[in-house]
């Protein structure tokens, strides 16, 4: 009895690093989905304008956001080698990094949320190797939430 | 009770296996997507790492309401960012150790 | 003091990271701060 009460502490220790492994493993599946949706997106409207975008309308990933109310007052203070900077903020803000940005674009067709078209379906499988396609349409189904 | 018990152990040792095997290899596959020093080896990447940008405009379409100020920042790998909250307001501070780092306004059109 | 130390550069990190920084930002009570900076209004910093 008491081995069989063992064996059951390991059995749920292991689930549950099994439910955090699948959660990590959905988070990398959705930021290659998003990245190459990105790549494949910009490759398109380059095409399309017969030349890449003015440099300055650009931001090379990886890059992270602060955003806040325009009346913020951002007080900021930046080392001569730009190494270092110090920001005093007097009103709310966000931080955000590339990866949520690409979502909120919607370059991970919705699958974080489980809103995805049979079409886009296929084309987030298209982004993926072949093992990780059940994967992309149980997310599809609604798996991450 | 046992004999399940030690039964259902293997299969999940099974999965978790499985899953590490995925996630390295996700893990390495985004690297490989991304990383600057790859991607200037290997010129069908560079391709990939050229695109791999976002445009001003679709910023601003991601923050509401759009009219806010969106401060952007690129720093090097392994920069620390440090968020404490002193007595008054909120305190940001970056510090990097492999170069400088790029902070700009996005523009609000 | 609250304080949270996180590294960034690298593309592709846990997201959630952010999260907790922008809970602890939106669970402050800035009408509090603000009065306990003695109520002045801001000062007229230099805008980044």
């Amino acid at each position: 009895a008491q081995e069989c009460r063992e064996l059951e502490t390991e059995r749920l220790r292991r689930l549950e690093r099994i439910k955090q492994k699948q959660a990590q493993l959905q988070e990398l599946i959705l930021q290659q989905i998003a990245f190459k949706n990105l790549v494949q997106r910009n490759r398109q409207l380059e095409e399309k304008n017969n030349r890449p975008p003015p440099p300055n309308t650009i931001i090379h990933l990886p890059f992270i956001i602060v955003n806040t109310s325009k009346n913020t007052i951002i007080d900021c203070s930046i080392s001569n080698d730009k190494f270092e900077y110090l920001f005093n903020f007097d009103n709310l803000f966000e931080i955000h990094d590339d990866v949520e940005v690409l979502k909120r674009m919607g370059l991970a067709f919705g699958l974080e949320s489980g809103r995805c078209t049979q079409e886009q379906l296929k084309i987030a499988r298209s982004f993926v190797p072949k093992a990780l396609q059940p994967y992309v349409t149980e997310m599809a189904q609604g798996a991450i939430n | 009770r046992f004999q399940e018990l030690q039964r259902e152990l293997a299969e999940l040792t099974d999965t978790e296996e499985k899953l590490d095997e995925l996630i390295n290899k996700s893990s390495l596959q985004l690297r490989l997507l991304t990383e600057d020093t790859h991607n200037k080896k290997y010129p069908s990447s560079l391709i990939v790492f050229k695109l791999g940008y976002v445009r001003c405009q679709d910023l601003r379409d991601t923050v509401d309401p759009p009219d806010q100020i969106v401060m952007v920042i690129r720093a090097p790998p392994e920069t620390q960012m440090q968020v404490t909250e002193p007595t008054e307001g909120y305190q940001i501070s970056l510090k990097s150790s492999r170069g400088p780092i790029d902070v700009f306004l996005c523009p609000e059109d | 003091r609250s304080r949270i130390l996180i590294s960034i550069g690298e593309s592709f990190g846990s997201s959630d990271k952010f999260q907790k920084i922008n809970q602890m930002v939106s669970s402050t009570d800035w009408s509090l701060k603000r009065s306990l900076d003695g109520g002045s209004a801001p000062k007229p910093l230099k805008r980044l």
